[in-house]
């Protein structure tokens, strides 16, 4: 009973009622907290642990869900048009990290790539993934120097060049087979890409969703992803290190080890279990 | 007798079928270890009675009609029962049982009109 949903207080005034023997009690209780655990999806009461950290993204989509009907509230900084699309459509978004254990880093000069590997297993059968996104952190490259655009007031107060000329290349593919060789690359294919300016500290969304949609519904095998990112024209020595740690794909890039819990990589599903409606459905009356 | 009239109408109206205030704490049953949030709901229950002749706000059907005025001359059968005719869905944020955070959208959990059914 105490590691279940009905807390033991409840347990013992129901069996204490003397309505019903205190087996058929117990039956009836064990039969109810079954169909509270299906109701919130769950197999067992969830107990976790200190360690447990919830992404600020996802503390983002909830407030940002929750304020829905306030139209004062702004869409957070963090969060792009992409997942406010995805999330008008979906009833369960999921966030994962990936597995640091079975992480692979390597970097040759100009090039990081790093394979992530999220166990996806916690996703029932009946969910339908209709959409992902890759979350990367960026951190500003550091020494970059500002130099004043006619874009946007936003860019051109952080626009820099560096001599790179302040941008960096991000692939990121879908891992679909082993390397061929031992010491060869895997089999992967591009999923997204981007151009990213240096001088800018933000996260990078990327859309995984053909990747993760076919890993769910079993027509593909989870293989994980490849993340590259491409540095032209890097510098030698400590500003290339410096250059190639901006992207926060693992923890050994990462400088502070206190932060890299809410800075690392960060996979969000949005999906649907085919009940009821989605999460920032707009209620007239909310 | 207006007084009365009052006193009697207030009373009337306190126990007819109506939405009442429930607000459900989720650290009360020690959800909060596991949701994230929000901390509670306003979740709201219904109650009072259905009264012969049931007045248009009670929300009822054309077969709570007839049932309650069945019950009015055959008093085995009940009154037709006070209910949540009209519900909305909440979200929680919650870290489930592989401490895997999920935002999710549960459906009919907070009452937003009450009838008579």
């Amino acid at each position: 009973g105490a590691a279940g949903l009905i807390p033991e207080v409840g347990r013992r005034k129901y069996s204490e009622s003397g309505k019903q023997s205190p087996e058929q009690s117990e039956n009836f209780l064990n039969e109810f907290e079954l169909r509270l655990l299906n109701m919130f999806g769950l197999k067992r009461r969830p107990n976790p642990s200190r360690q447990a950290v919830v992404p600020q993204y996802m503390v983002d989509l909830y407030r940002m869900h929750s304020l829905n009907g306030d139209h004062s509230t702004k869409r957070p900084r963090s969060m792009g048009r992409h997942a406010e699309r995805a999330a008008s459509k979906a009833n369960t978004i999921r966030s994962f990290h990936h597995e640091e254990s079975m992480e692979a880093l390597a970097s040759l000069k100009g090039r990081t790539t790093q394979q992530f590997f999220f166990n996806l297993t916690s996703i029932p059968g009946e969910e339908l993934i209709t959409s992902a996104e890759l979350r990367v952190y960026r951190d500003q490259v550091l020494g970059a120097t500002a130099a004043p655009t006619s874009n946007t007031s936003q860019n051109s107060s952080n626009s820099s060049r560096t001599s790179s000329g302040g941008f960096h290349r991000i692939n990121v593919y879908e891992v679909f087979g082993a390397p061929a060789s031992p010491s060869g690359e895997p089999l992967t294919r591009l999923l997204d890409t981007r151009l990213v300016q240096d001088s800018l500290s933000r996260w990078e969304s990327f859309d995984v969703s053909p990747a993760v949609s076919q890993w769910t519904s079993g027509g593909r095998h989870n293989h994980g992803f490849l993340v590259e990112m491409l540095h032209p024209d890097t510098l030698e020595g400590e500003e290339g290190q410096r250059q190639r740690r901006h992207v926060r794909v693992s923890r050994s890039l990462h400088g502070d080890q206190d932060s890299w819990p809410q800075a690392r990589p960060l996979l969000v599903t949005y999906g649907h279990d085919r009940q009821g409606n989605a999460v920032l459905h707009r209620d007239k009356r909310q | 007798a207006a007084g009365h009239r009052k006193q009697r109408k207030k009373h009337q109206h306190k126990a007819n079928c109506r939405r009442h205030a429930l607000y459900v704490d989720f650290s009360d049953v020690g959800w909060n270890e596991w949701i994230v949030a929000p901390p509670g709901y306003h979740a709201f229950y219904c109650h009072g009675e259905c009264p012969f002749p049931l007045a248009d706000h009670l929300n009822s059907t054309n077969h709570a009609i007839v049932q309650t005025l069945v019950n009015s001359v055959n008093s085995n059968i009940p009154r037709a029962c006070c209910v949540p005719t009209e519900l909305s869905p909440i979200s929680l944020l919650y870290l489930d049982e592989y401490e895997k955070v999920i935002l999710k959208n549960y459906q009919d959990m907070v009452v937003e009109g009450c009838g008579c059914r």
